[in-house]
């Protein structure tokens, strides 16, 4: 899973 | 994207705006307190790692989301370099004096032990979440016991905490919304950030409604 699917708020 | 949670991005710019603008306009950082803005500039740089990697190209979202992580460490880092060389005189240094390593240190076990996977970023980001969600203490701290402050800085204290409440209305958002959303890290951490403010914004309202500078018993 990409990295940014998991953190995708600031 | 929702807009509980652009307000609170928003919401966030502002007040490091309103903050600028306060250091800016009465010329001094009297009342601000720099260990707060160093632990912010350390969960941003922490956070956001990721810059390193990611194609902000990627979609619309990650372009979003690289202005505004830009923004935010280049924006902290400016407040940290005023605060240390160009207004240093005026900093309230005798009160500002939280030790932060009863901050830094709990939250680096907080990371090394609850993260999501058991990867480099994963424990560094987990690390920066936990670290935010306490960042602000000194701040509060600096704020008791000098017992009054700007106006300014109050509403920057105060925008700070409309952001966590945003957020918080974003995370209920979405997991009614998103039937995968799980995060247990952001709520717990974000639930005790929010929490934090509790305490200011009652003294912030009860001063407003009486039109004067924020005052602590």
């Amino acid at each position: 899973m990409l990295y940014e699917t998991l953190h995708d708020e600031l | 994207m929702n807009l509980f949670r652009l307000g609170g991005d928003l919401l966030h710019v502002f007040s490091i705006f309103v903050l600028t603008l306060k250091i800016k306009t009465s010329k001094n950082v009297a009342g601000i307190s720099l260990r707060t803005q160093q632990l912010y500039l350390l969960v941003f740089c922490t956070r956001y790692l990721d810059l390193l990697f990611t194609n902000p190209f990627r979609s619309g979202l990650t372009m979003y989301n690289t202005v505004f992580k830009i923004l935010f460490i280049a924006s902290s880092a400016y407040i940290v370099y005023l605060m240390r060389k160009k207004y240093k005189q005026t900093y309230s240094v005798k009160d500002d004096t939280f030790r932060v390593e009863f901050l830094i240190v709990p939250a680096c076990l907080a990371g090394t032990l609850f993260h999501y996977r058991n990867t480099f970023f994963e424990i560094v980001w987990a690390f920066s979440i936990y670290m935010e969600s306490v960042a602000i203490i000194p701040q509060l701290y600096l704020l008791q016991k000098t017992g009054e402050v700007e106006n300014l800085t109050s509403h920057y204290i105060a925008c700070l905490g409309g952001y966590r409440a945003l957020y918080l209305l974003n995370w209920v958002w979405r997991f009614f919304t998103e039937p995968r959303y799980r995060h247990w890290i952001e709520w717990i951490a974000g639930t005790i950030q929010t929490a934090l403010y509790a305490d200011f914004f009652y003294y912030y309202f009860l001063n407003k409604t009486k039109g004067q500078k924020l005052k602590l018993p």
